[in-house]
Protein backbone atom coordinates (compact mmCIF):
# COMPACT_ATOMS: atom_id res chain seq x y z
CA UNK A 1 0.00 0.00 0.00
CA UNK A 2 1.68 3.21 -1.24
CA UNK A 3 -0.35 5.55 1.19
CA UNK A 4 0.92 3.88 4.43
CA UNK A 5 4.76 3.52 2.78
CA UNK A 6 4.66 6.97 2.47
CA UNK A 7 2.69 7.65 5.42
CA UNK A 8 5.87 5.63 7.29
CA UNK A 9 8.19 7.42 5.40
CA UNK A 10 6.83 10.73 6.26
CA UNK A 11 6.87 10.41 9.82
CA UNK A 12 10.60 8.73 9.80
CA UNK A 13 11.97 11.53 7.82
CA UNK A 14 10.42 14.67 9.22
CA UNK A 15 10.55 13.16 12.76
CA UNK A 16 14.31 12.58 12.45
CA UNK A 17 14.44 16.36 11.41
CA UNK A 18 12.05 17.31 14.31
CA UNK A 19 14.45 15.79 16.96
CA UNK A 20 17.28 18.07 15.85
CA UNK A 21 15.52 21.16 15.82
CA UNK A 22 13.55 20.61 19.09
CA UNK A 23 17.12 21.31 20.30
CA UNK A 24 16.83 25.15 20.26
CA UNK A 25 21.25 25.14 20.88
CA UNK A 26 23.41 25.81 18.29
CA UNK A 27 25.03 22.47 18.08
CA UNK A 28 27.70 21.76 16.32
CA UNK A 29 28.06 18.52 13.98
CA UNK B 1 30.63 21.72 4.79
CA UNK B 2 27.98 22.43 7.31
CA UNK B 3 28.38 23.50 10.57
CA UNK B 4 25.41 22.80 12.89
CA UNK B 5 23.61 19.59 13.38
CA UNK B 6 19.81 20.62 12.92
CA UNK B 7 21.28 21.70 9.18
CA UNK B 8 22.92 18.78 8.87
CA UNK B 9 19.32 17.03 9.66
CA UNK B 10 17.85 19.35 7.53
CA UNK B 11 19.90 18.52 4.00
CA UNK B 12 19.87 14.68 5.08
CA UNK B 13 16.39 14.77 5.54
CA UNK B 14 15.67 16.20 1.90
CA UNK B 15 18.56 14.31 0.78
CA UNK B 16 16.31 11.06 2.06
CA UNK B 17 13.45 12.05 0.43
CA UNK B 18 14.76 12.02 -3.20
CA UNK B 19 16.79 9.01 -2.53
CA UNK B 20 16.21 5.96 -4.82
CA UNK B 21 15.48 3.84 -1.68
CA UNK B 22 13.13 6.27 -0.63
CA UNK B 23 11.34 7.56 -3.56
CA UNK B 24 8.89 6.33 -5.48
CA UNK B 25 7.59 7.77 -8.92
CA UNK B 26 4.13 7.90 -8.11
CA UNK B 27 4.36 9.53 -4.75
CA UNK B 28 6.01 12.75 -6.01
CA UNK B 29 3.62 15.45 -5.23
CA UNK B 30 3.62 14.02 -1.52
CA UNK B 31 7.47 14.31 -1.44
CA UNK B 32 7.67 17.09 -3.12
CA UNK B 33 5.70 18.45 -0.14
CA UNK B 34 7.02 16.42 2.20
CA UNK B 35 10.48 18.31 0.90
CA UNK B 36 8.64 22.25 1.02
CA UNK B 37 7.38 21.16 5.26
CA UNK B 38 11.13 20.35 5.99
CA UNK B 39 12.68 23.50 4.71
CA UNK B 40 9.34 25.27 6.58
CA UNK B 41 10.11 23.52 9.58
CA UNK B 42 13.90 24.62 9.62
CA UNK B 43 12.93 28.30 8.61
CA UNK B 44 10.67 27.83 11.55
CA UNK B 45 13.31 26.94 13.18
CA UNK B 46 16.08 29.66 12.57
CA UNK B 47 12.96 32.38 13.62
CA UNK B 48 11.48 31.29 16.56
CA UNK B 49 15.19 30.10 18.15
CA UNK B 50 17.48 32.63 16.68
CA UNK B 51 15.94 35.64 15.22
CA UNK B 52 13.24 36.53 17.97
CA UNK B 53 15.09 38.83 19.75
CA UNK B 54 11.80 40.56 21.02
CA UNK B 55 10.43 37.61 22.51
CA UNK B 56 8.82 37.90 25.66
CA UNK B 57 7.85 34.93 27.69
CA UNK B 58 7.48 34.63 31.23
CA UNK B 59 9.57 31.44 31.73
CA UNK B 60 13.25 32.73 31.82
CA UNK B 61 13.88 28.73 30.77
CA UNK B 62 12.01 28.94 27.05
CA UNK B 63 13.86 28.44 24.27
CA UNK B 64 13.02 31.60 22.86
CA UNK B 65 15.04 33.41 26.33
CA UNK B 66 18.03 31.25 26.57
CA UNK B 67 18.63 31.66 21.99
CA UNK B 68 18.55 35.65 22.92
CA UNK B 69 21.47 34.91 25.72
CA UNK B 70 23.73 33.10 23.13
CA UNK B 71 27.03 34.99 22.13
CA UNK B 72 26.22 36.44 18.70
CA UNK B 73 29.46 34.83 17.31
CA UNK B 74 27.49 32.14 17.31
CA UNK B 75 25.11 33.18 14.59
CA UNK B 76 28.12 33.04 12.03
CA UNK B 77 27.73 29.24 12.02
CA UNK B 78 23.80 29.96 11.08
CA UNK B 79 24.97 32.22 8.49
CA UNK B 80 27.58 29.83 6.87
CA UNK B 81 25.33 27.09 7.13
CA UNK B 82 22.41 29.40 5.39
CA UNK B 83 24.54 30.10 2.91
CA UNK B 84 25.64 26.67 1.81
CA UNK B 85 22.45 25.10 2.33
CA UNK B 86 20.72 27.85 -0.26
CA UNK B 87 23.61 27.23 -3.02
CA UNK B 88 23.89 23.44 -2.27
CA UNK B 89 20.46 22.94 -2.64
CA UNK B 90 19.97 25.55 -5.67
CA UNK B 91 22.42 23.98 -7.52
CA UNK B 92 23.38 19.79 -7.38
CA UNK B 93 20.48 18.75 -5.31
CA UNK B 94 17.55 20.57 -7.38
CA UNK B 95 19.23 19.47 -10.80
CA UNK B 96 19.34 15.82 -9.48
CA UNK B 97 15.50 16.25 -8.35
CA UNK B 98 14.43 17.60 -11.88
CA UNK B 99 16.75 15.84 -14.18
CA UNK B 100 17.10 12.32 -13.12
CA UNK B 101 13.45 12.11 -11.13
CA UNK B 102 11.74 13.77 -12.44
CA UNK B 103 13.06 13.82 -15.72
CA UNK B 104 9.71 11.97 -17.50
CA UNK B 105 7.45 15.15 -16.47
CA UNK B 106 6.13 17.66 -18.62
CA UNK B 107 8.00 20.90 -18.79
CA UNK B 108 5.31 22.28 -17.13
CA UNK B 109 5.34 20.70 -14.01
CA UNK B 110 9.19 20.42 -14.15
CA UNK B 111 8.88 24.11 -13.88
CA UNK B 112 6.39 24.31 -11.17
CA UNK B 113 8.57 22.20 -8.56
CA UNK B 114 11.74 24.16 -9.84
CA UNK B 115 9.98 27.44 -8.93
CA UNK B 116 8.85 26.27 -5.60
CA UNK B 117 11.76 24.99 -4.28
CA UNK B 118 13.60 27.84 -5.36
CA UNK B 119 10.78 29.72 -3.10
CA UNK B 120 11.81 27.61 -0.72
CA UNK B 121 15.10 27.63 -0.56
CA UNK B 122 15.41 31.60 -1.01
CA UNK B 123 12.99 32.24 1.60
CA UNK B 124 15.90 31.28 4.00
CA UNK B 125 18.46 33.91 2.72
CA UNK B 126 16.06 36.17 4.36
CA UNK B 127 16.94 35.65 7.68
CA UNK B 128 20.77 36.45 7.03
CA UNK B 129 19.91 40.46 7.00
CA UNK B 130 18.44 40.08 10.47
CA UNK B 131 21.17 37.90 11.57
CA UNK B 132 23.60 40.34 10.66
CA UNK B 133 21.84 43.05 12.08
CA UNK B 134 22.06 41.44 15.07
CA UNK B 135 25.59 40.41 15.03
CA UNK B 136 26.60 44.47 14.37
CA UNK B 137 24.04 45.45 17.57
CA UNK B 138 25.94 42.89 20.24
CA UNK B 139 28.63 43.42 19.23
CA UNK B 140 28.98 47.49 18.63
CA UNK B 141 27.18 47.12 22.23
CA UNK B 142 29.99 46.04 24.47
CA UNK B 143 31.89 49.00 23.10
CA UNK B 144 29.66 51.70 24.30
CA UNK B 145 30.52 50.11 27.86
CA UNK B 146 33.80 51.67 27.41
CA UNK B 147 32.00 55.06 25.56
CA UNK B 148 30.24 55.40 28.45
CA UNK B 149 33.39 56.74 30.21
CA UNK B 150 32.86 59.97 28.20
CA UNK B 151 30.11 60.98 30.82
CA UNK B 152 33.55 61.93 32.97
CA UNK B 153 34.77 64.60 30.52
CA UNK B 154 32.68 66.82 31.90
CA UNK B 155 33.61 66.30 35.57
CA UNK B 156 37.60 66.27 34.74
CA UNK B 157 37.37 70.19 32.96
CA UNK B 158 35.15 71.70 34.83
CA UNK B 159 37.46 71.13 37.66
CA UNK B 160 40.60 72.29 36.07
CA UNK B 161 41.99 74.95 33.76
CA UNK B 162 44.34 72.90 32.31
CA UNK B 163 44.22 72.27 28.45
CA UNK B 164 43.75 68.78 27.31
CA UNK B 165 47.07 67.76 25.33
CA UNK B 166 46.55 63.92 24.57
CA UNK B 167 43.91 61.58 23.89
CA UNK B 168 41.63 59.98 26.97
CA UNK B 169 42.62 56.23 27.62
CA UNK B 170 39.01 55.27 26.79
CA UNK B 171 39.51 55.33 23.48
CA UNK B 172 42.35 52.65 23.21
CA UNK B 173 39.38 50.50 24.19
CA UNK B 174 36.16 51.30 22.02
CA UNK B 175 37.25 49.30 19.26
CA UNK B 176 38.97 46.43 21.12
CA UNK B 177 35.87 44.41 21.23
CA UNK B 178 35.53 44.78 17.01
CA UNK B 179 39.44 43.12 17.88
CA UNK B 180 37.95 40.17 19.48
CA UNK B 181 35.65 39.49 17.20
CA UNK B 182 37.62 39.63 14.36
CA UNK B 183 40.09 37.42 15.80
CA UNK B 184 37.55 34.59 16.92
CA UNK B 185 37.99 31.51 15.38
CA UNK B 186 34.50 30.67 14.41
CA UNK B 187 35.42 34.25 11.73
CA UNK B 188 37.05 32.13 9.46
CA UNK B 189 33.55 30.44 8.98
CA UNK B 190 32.11 34.11 7.06
CA UNK B 191 32.81 34.56 2.90
CA UNK B 192 36.02 37.71 3.02
CA UNK B 193 32.84 39.86 1.85
CA UNK B 194 30.78 39.37 4.71
CA UNK B 195 33.19 39.90 6.95
CA UNK B 196 34.18 42.74 5.65
CA UNK B 197 30.59 43.65 5.33
CA UNK B 198 29.99 43.18 9.45
CA UNK B 199 33.16 45.02 9.85
CA UNK B 200 31.94 48.58 8.51
CA UNK B 201 28.18 47.75 9.44
CA UNK B 202 30.12 47.40 13.25
CA UNK B 203 32.03 50.42 13.26
CA UNK B 204 29.37 52.59 11.40
CA UNK B 205 27.55 51.64 14.61
CA UNK B 206 30.03 52.33 17.05
CA UNK B 207 30.81 55.52 15.50
CA UNK B 208 27.22 56.60 15.43
CA UNK B 209 26.97 55.71 19.40
CA UNK B 210 30.09 57.67 19.94
CA UNK B 211 28.99 60.80 18.15
CA UNK B 212 25.42 60.51 20.05
CA UNK B 213 27.25 60.29 23.03
CA UNK B 214 29.40 63.25 22.27
CA UNK B 215 26.80 65.41 21.50
CA UNK B 216 24.58 64.77 24.96
CA UNK B 217 28.32 65.30 26.33
CA UNK B 218 28.92 69.22 24.56
CA UNK B 219 25.20 69.80 24.62
CA UNK B 220 24.88 69.27 28.04
CA UNK B 221 28.32 71.30 28.81
CA UNK B 222 26.63 74.42 26.31
CA UNK B 223 23.63 74.46 28.32
CA UNK B 224 25.23 74.42 31.80
CA UNK B 225 27.52 76.92 30.67
CA UNK B 226 25.24 78.87 29.85
CA UNK B 227 23.42 78.96 33.18
CA UNK B 228 26.44 79.91 35.19
CA UNK B 229 27.12 82.45 32.36
CA UNK B 230 23.57 84.08 33.33
CA UNK B 231 24.27 83.66 36.58
CA UNK B 232 27.88 85.35 36.78
CA UNK B 233 26.86 87.79 34.40
CA UNK B 234 23.58 89.10 37.36
CA UNK B 235 26.21 88.87 39.88
CA UNK B 236 28.84 90.86 38.14
CA UNK B 237 25.69 93.56 37.56
CA UNK B 238 25.01 93.96 40.71
CA UNK B 239 28.44 94.17 41.70
CA UNK B 240 28.99 96.48 39.21
CA UNK B 241 31.95 94.91 38.00
CA UNK B 242 33.17 94.26 34.31
CA UNK B 243 32.75 90.62 32.56
CA UNK B 244 35.90 91.27 30.03
CA UNK B 245 38.50 89.03 32.58
CA UNK B 246 35.57 86.43 32.74
CA UNK B 247 34.88 86.19 28.74
CA UNK B 248 38.03 86.52 28.17
CA UNK B 249 39.02 82.63 29.22
CA UNK B 250 38.35 79.05 27.21
CA UNK B 251 35.19 77.97 28.34
CA UNK B 252 34.75 74.49 29.94
CA UNK B 253 32.73 73.91 26.92
CA UNK B 254 36.15 74.48 24.67
CA UNK B 255 37.95 72.16 27.12
CA UNK B 256 35.76 69.78 26.33
CA UNK B 257 35.65 69.93 22.74
CA UNK B 258 39.19 70.30 22.62
CA UNK B 259 39.86 66.30 24.60
CA UNK B 260 37.02 65.24 22.37
CA UNK B 261 38.67 66.17 19.36
CA UNK B 262 41.85 64.40 20.47
CA UNK B 263 39.75 61.54 21.34
CA UNK B 264 38.15 61.32 17.60
CA UNK B 265 41.67 61.77 16.53
CA UNK B 266 42.96 58.82 17.77
CA UNK B 267 39.51 57.12 17.12
CA UNK B 268 39.89 57.65 13.72
CA UNK B 269 43.44 56.52 13.75
CA UNK B 270 42.49 53.15 15.41
CA UNK B 271 39.82 53.11 12.86
CA UNK B 272 42.02 53.01 9.89
CA UNK B 273 44.40 50.48 11.34
CA UNK B 274 41.17 48.00 10.97
CA UNK B 275 41.52 49.22 7.55
CA UNK B 276 38.29 51.68 7.41
CA UNK B 277 38.83 55.32 6.32
CA UNK B 278 37.18 57.49 9.48
CA UNK B 279 35.84 60.27 6.65
CA UNK B 280 33.77 58.05 4.90
CA UNK B 281 31.60 57.18 7.81
CA UNK B 282 29.15 59.82 8.07
CA UNK B 283 28.40 59.77 11.90
CA UNK B 284 32.59 60.40 12.18
CA UNK B 285 31.52 63.54 9.91
CA UNK B 286 29.08 64.93 12.07
CA UNK B 287 31.34 64.03 14.99
CA UNK B 288 34.17 65.95 13.86
CA UNK B 289 31.96 68.99 13.39
CA UNK B 290 31.00 68.83 16.38
CA UNK B 291 34.09 69.05 17.93
CA UNK B 292 36.29 70.38 15.72
CA UNK B 293 37.92 74.10 15.96
CA UNK B 294 36.52 76.12 13.18
CA UNK B 295 40.34 76.16 11.51
CA UNK B 296 39.78 72.34 11.28
CA UNK B 297 36.37 71.51 10.20
CA UNK B 298 36.80 72.01 6.43
CA UNK B 299 39.18 69.24 6.45
CA UNK B 300 38.95 65.49 8.62
CA UNK B 301 42.60 64.93 8.98
CA UNK B 302 44.61 63.43 11.69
Amino acid sequence: NIGVYFSLRFQEIAGALDSSLADANITLV
Amino acid sequence: TLTLKQSFALLESLRTCWSEEVFIFTCSDKFFRLSLQLLSRYSTWLSSHLVAKNACSSDSSSNSERAINKPVEDFIYVMHDVGFLVAELSGDYLEHVLCRLLESCSSEVLDLVRRGFLQAIRSLTDYLPILKDRMVEGISERSVEDLKQLKGISATYRMTSKLPVRHSPYVSAILRPLKTFLDDERVAYLSKELKNELLHSIAERITSRYHEMASDVVNLARKTESSLLRLRQGAQRRAGASSDAMDSNISDTDKICMLLFLDIQEYGRNLAIFGIQASHITAFRSLWQLVAPEDRQAQISF
